[in-house]
C-alpha cells in the first residue's frame, strides 16, 4: 500500500458525508446504500464512524459527474476513469467524484458503484493505490470480483490501520466515560414487575431504558445491562425525559422533554440545541410528546402523542400531509397510550406502564404482550 | 490495407501509452517529442514502472499485456505520488 505524499489523514475519528446528486441510472436508496456500504468496510477496520448530513459542507462530498466538472480533472466519457477522490483535508480534499457516463449498477452487469466507491473513499481517508492486484485499492476495476464473498485484503487493512490504528475494543459501542461507573446492582429497580420507562432508544446498536435520573444500557451480547447516572453520560440532558429516538445513518440519538429536544451523537452533545419541538412541524399547541421512533429503511420517523401519531420524512426533513392519524388503526392492538417505542430484529416494541407489546409492521398485529423489563433477563 | 491498420493501431497505442503515462506515473507532457522517445531510456523506465506497478512482466515495451490492462477501466487518481 502507499499513502499520499505527506500522509494526509484525519485528525478526528468522526467523518461526515453529503452524497450531493445521483446518477439517473439507479434508484437513490441504492446510491445511500452502496455509499454506506463501502463506508461501512472502512469502518470496520479502523476507529473511525461516519455520518451522513444532507445539506452544507461535509468532510466528504459525494457526487456523479461527467466531463469537465469543476475541478480541472475532467472526465473522459465512457469507460477507462470511472471515478476519483482527493486526499483528506479542507475544502474539495476528502471528496470523492464518480463519472456519470460510466453505467452504474449494483451488480457487475456494468460498473459495480459499491465495489468503485469502497476504493474512492479509501482514497478519501488517505490512502493512495496499491500495487497488490488482489488489493482494493489496486487501481484497475475488476469487473470478476465476486461482491457476496468481498473483503478488504490485508495490504488494505494494513494501509489505513498505517493512518488510523485499529478499531477500538468495541467500535460501535458508547465508551463508559471514567467518570462514571455502574451503580450498584440493589439500586436498580430492573426486576420491578412493575417498572416502567420514561424513554427507549437504540444507540450505535445497543439499546437504551431511560427512567428518571437514570438509564439501563444493554447490548445483544452480554446478559445483564448497565445501569447509569445520565448526566454521567451527557451532563446536559435532562432527566425524566418523555422520548428518545435514534437516526442510525445520522449516528444521532434526539431527546425530547416538553417542548424541547437534544442531540447526542455518541458521548457528544451536540451544539445547538435544545431545539424547539414545533420546528421539527408539530403544532404549536402540542406541548411535549409520548414516544417517538425513527424508521432507518422508511427514512421515517413517528411520533405518538396520546391516541395519535405524525410522521416525519427524514429524507425532506419535513412533518408529512395527512396526520395526525389514529395510532390504533394504523398499529392495531396498541390501544393505549405509548410511554416509549423502539425496534428490534424488524419488530416494534411498544411500552405503556409494565406492558410491552411486540407489534409485527409486515403483520400489522401484535405478536406478543411482554413484561416492560422482559430484555433484562429478570 | 493490414499495413495501413496495423500502423493506425500502433499510433492510437502509442497515443494511449503517452497519456497512461503522463496521467498516472508523471511522465512529463511532451508531445512532439514521444514518438522519438518511445524507446528512449526514461519512456522505457516510466513503462517498465508502470509494468512494476501492475503487476506485469516489465518488457519496458508496449507489448499486449500492458496494452490489455490499459484498456481496462480504472480509478482515475495517479498510481504514483508526484
Amino acid at each position: 500500500f502507499t499513502t499520499f505524499p505527506g500522509s494526509p489523514k484525519w485528525r478526528k475519528t468522526h467523518i461526515t458525508y453529503r452524497i450531493v446528486n445521483y446518477t439517473p441510472d439507479l434508484p437513490r436508496e441504492s446510491v445511500d446504500s452502496a455509499i454506506e456500504k463501502a463506508l461501512k468496510v472502512w469502518e470496520e477496520v479502523t476507529p473511525l464512524t461516519f455520518s451522513r448530513i444532507s445539506e452544507g459542507e461535509a468532510d466528504i462530498m459525494i457526487s456523479f459527474a461527467v466531463g469537465e466538472h469543476g475541478d480541472f480533472v475532467p472526465f473522459d466519457g465512457p469507460g477507462t476513469v470511472l471515478a476519483h477522490a482527493y486526499a483528506p483535508g479542507p475544502g474539495i480534499n476528502g471528496d470523492a467524484h464518480f463519472d456519470d457516463d460510466e453505467r452504474w449498477t449494483e451488480d457487475v452487469t456494468g460498473t459495480n458503484l459499491f465495489l468503485v466507491a469502497a476504493h474512492e473513499l479509501g482514497h478519501s481517508l488517505g490512502l493512495f493505490h496499491s500495487a497488490k492486484a488482489e488489493a482494493l485499492m489496486y487501481p484497475v476495476y475488476k469487473s470478476s470480483t465476486d461482491l457476496s464473498r468481498f473483503h478488504l485484503s490485508q495490504d488494505d487493512v494494513d494501509g489505513i490501520q498505517s493512518l488510523y490504528g485499529t478499531p477500538t475494543a468495541s467500535p460501535d459501542v458508547l465508551a463508559v466515560p471514567t467518570t462514571s461507573n455502574p451503580l450498584e446492582p440493589e439500586a436498580s429497580p430492573m426486576c420491578s414487575s412493575t417498572l416502567s420507562f420514561d424513554a427507549v432508544s437504540t444507540l450505535r446498536g445497543e439499546v437504551l431504558f431511560f427512567k428518571d435520573r437514570h438509564f439501563w444500557r444493554k447490548s445483544l451480547r452480554t446478559p445483564e445491562p448497565g445501569f447509569y447516572l445520565i448526566s454521567s453520560f451527557w451532563p446536559s440532558l435532562p432527566s425524566n425525559m418523555d422520548a428518545a429516538y435514534e437516526v442510525t445513518n445520522r449516528d444521532i440519538v434526539f431527546i425530547f422533554k416538553g417542548n424541547q429536544f437534544w442531540a447526542i451523537r455518541g458521548h457528544e452533545e451536540l451544539a445547538g440545541y435544545p431545539k424547539s419541538i414545533h420546528t421539527l412541524g408539530l403544532p404549536a399547541t402540542l406541548q411535549k410528546i409520548d414516544a417517538a421512533i425513527s424508521i432507518k429503511e422508511k427514512k421515517k420517523t413517528y411520533f405518538f402523542v396520546e391516541d395519535k401519531y405524525w410522521r416525519f420524512d427524514e429524507k425532506k426533513q419535513s412533518m408529512e400531509p395527512g396526520f395526525p392519524r389514529k395510532i390504533a388503526e394504523d398499529f392495531p392492538g396498541v390501544d393505549s397510550k405509548v410511554d416509549a417505542v423502539f425496534e428490534a430484529f424488524g419488530f416494534l416494541y411498544f411500552f405503556s406502564g409494565s406492558s410491552q407489546l411486540e407489534f409485527d409492521p409486515n403483520a400489522k398485529k401484535v405478536t406478543h404482550i411482554l413484561k416492560s423489563n422482559s430484555w433484562f433477563n429478570c | 490495407y493490414p499495413l495501413h491498420d496495423s500502423a493506425r493501431d500502433d499510433d492510437a497505442g502509442m497515443e494511449l501509452l503517452q497519456k497512461y503515462l503522463e496521467n498516472y506515473y508523471g511522465l512529463a507532457k511532451d508531445v512532439k517529442q514521444f514518438t522519438k522517445k518511445k524507446d528512449s531510456s526514461p519512456v522505457v523506465k516510466k513503462i517498465q514502472e508502470m509494468q512494476k506497478f501492475l503487476g506485469l512482466e516489465m518488457t519496458g515495451k508496449l507489448d499486449s499485456n500492458t496494452m490489455e490492462l490499459m484498456h481496462k477501466p480504472r480509478c482515475g487518481v495517479p498510481d504514483v505520488g508526484g
